[in-house]
């Protein structure tokens, strides 16, 4: 499923 | 944090902060589809749960604290405050045909299978068509008040503003996230039939009205 994504936008 | 993306986030609290007032000053909800606005609390609700387990800035947690309580706030102006005021008649799109393909596909395409993961990929995936019902709404009626019309606009370039910042991020960080990324180019190509009437009729003083 990939790479997990840091999820710092809104 | 770069210039598109702050645009973006600035369009955003406009287009809310424009439809609070729009209901507050008019006392009415006349033309706003309530389930498009539940579709948007939902999308709040699920992604921003990450306030209590990331935190990202102090701009990152006061933004989410902003769209989330302003999102219960019209969803009570709908639907307690100004009910009577709520065209139920229009809001009639079934919100069971999004929200179910958005679960399935957040389970079949998803970064990570973790509780939090999920939900933010749910609301990812929501978001992208919340828009739908009221977009739904002016079709039927064929038309939109000025302030409605002004708030998609503003709803729509906050998404729009994202993938520029997307691209820019992806040059300078190397950064991406296909995930968004794909989710926000459909939330933007649905908003492409309002953008184009309302820049030639909005922006040149005329009312919103769909071609007969």
């Amino acid at each position: 499923m990939g790479d997990i994504v840091a999820h710092d936008e809104l | 944090m770069n210039i598109f993306r702050l645009l973006g986030d600035i369009c955003h609290l406009v287009a809310i902060i424009v439809l609070l007032l729009k209901i507050w000053k008019t006392r009415s909800c006349a033309g706003i589809s309530g389930k498009s606005q539940i579709l948007f609390a939902l999308v709040y609700t699920t992604r921003y749960v990450d306030l209590f387990f990331t935190y990202v800035s102090l701009y990152n947690s006061v933004m989410k604290v902003i769209f989330l309580a302003s999102s219960y706030a019209t969803l009570y102006l709908i639907y307690v405050k100004f009910k009577a005021t709520y065209d139920f008649n229009h809001d009639t799109f079934r919100i069971e045909f999004l929200l179910i393909p958005c679960v399935i596909l957040s389970l079949l395409i998803t970064h990570d299978y973790s509780p939090v993961e999920l939900l933010w990929t749910f609301s990812i995936y929501l978001e992208a068509v919340a828009i739908l019902p009221q977009l739904f709404m002016v079709s039927k009626t064929g038309e939109a008040e000025t302030i409605t019309s002004h708030y998609l606009f503003a709803l729509g370039a906050y998404r729009a503003l994202y993938i520029v910042n997307w691209i820019y991020r992806y040059y300078t960080e190397s950064f991406i996230d296909g995930i968004a990324v794909v989710a926000g180019i459909i939330q933007t190509i649905l908003y492409a039939d309002f953008f184009y009437l309302y820049i030639t009729k909005v922006l040149k003083g005329k009312d919103f009205k769909l071609p007969a």
